[in-house]
């Protein structure tokens, strides 16, 4: 699975997730990447999310949109909200990640044991991790 | 004016830190990088955030690294169907796209849905939404476009996994989990 967030120099946010979905799936099987507030989710002025891992644990937990939620209700930090989302979705017995950005620039990147990952800001200069 | 920022993901915990080779790491973090690129060129120049979200998430599915477009992993019937969402913070609207077997990029699929319907038909399926995407000239290819030796390999041990009773309903051992 890939996915990306961005924040534009208007404020706007936006969030976008792909997949091939899981080995040797049933071929009707539905992952929780089309899924908007599982795999994906964008709010301006709050967050934008896209997840990877054992979708159906996100579809459980209605990932992206709890940590927008958590946020929104419970005035959490992106930081915090995703953390929190990732620790509930391993309670259940899942793993993964998250990339979650918020509407001033800040972000977060949880995994359970590693996730491909990046990030670019203004000075144009791309920071890449694995573990 | 907001400082703009892009941030991706390629997957996660599916390669053990010790059977990552140096080439393979470095291959997948140039594959990060590319994405990292596409999109910002889109968004370092002004252009929407949905936009750079799109262009870079269609260069991880042109790469084979990652499983998504080409390079995606098997179904158990050794097909590929991939499936994909884009959401606008702006608007909160969206579109997404799944059962897809021969979209070049299902990205681009959902950002045409997002901006074509996203308000009736948001989230479309199978033939019929590739059909769409063909209509409005997305590229299509055949199956054989996405399949890759390293992801086969993974299909057929899993396969393998399936057939012993003790795992056999255990995918989490086996590759990419979506």
């Amino acid at each position: 699975t890939v996915g990306a967030v961005a924040l534009d120099v208007q404020g706007n946010l936006a969030a976008a997730t792909s997949t091939g979905g899981k080995t040797n799936k049933m071929s009707s099987r539905l992952g929780d990447t089309p899924l908007i507030g599982c795999g994906t989710y964008a709010e301006n002025g709050l967050v934008a999310c896209s997840g990877t891992g054992d979708g159906e644990f996100f579809i459980r937990s209605v990932a992206s949109y709890d940590i927008a939620a958590q946020m929104k209700y419970g005035g959490k930090s992106v930081q915090d909200a995703s953390k929190f989302t990732l620790k509930s979705i391993e309670d259940l017995g899942g793993s993964g990640g998250l990339i979650a950005l918020d509407s001033e620039g800040r972000f977060a990147m949880p995994n359970s044991g590693g996730m491909f990952r990046g990030w670019i800001g203004q000075d144009g200069v791309p920071h890449t991790a694995i573990f | 004016m907001a400082k703009p920022i892009l941030v991706i993901h390629g997957g996660a915990g599916i390669i053990p830190r010790e059977s990552l080779t140096p080439e393979m790491r470095q291959k997948f973090l140039e594959g990060l990088e590319n994405a990292l690129k596409a999109g910002w060129n889109k968004l370092g120049t002004g252009c929407s955030a949905t936009d750079s979200v799109a262009a870079a998430v269609a260069c991880m599915e042109d790469s084979p690294l990652f499983n998504a477009g080409c390079g995606s992993v098997f179904t158990r019937a050794g097909s590929i169907r991939m499936e994909a969402s884009i959401m606008d913070g702006a608007t909160r609207q969206f579109g997404a796209a799944t059962q897809l077997k021969s979209t070049k990029n299902p990205i681009q699929l959902a950002q045409l849905i997002l901006e074509k319907q996203p308000n009736t038909h948001g989230f479309l399926c199978g033939e019929e939404a590739e059909e769409f995407g063909a209509l409005h000239n997305l590229p299509q290819e055949p199956q054989e476009y996405f399949k890759t030796e390293r992801r086969w390999k993974q299909h057929l041990e899993g396969l393998e996994l399936d057939k012993r009773p003790q795992v056999s309903e255990d995918f989490s051992v086996v590759g990419p989990k979506g």
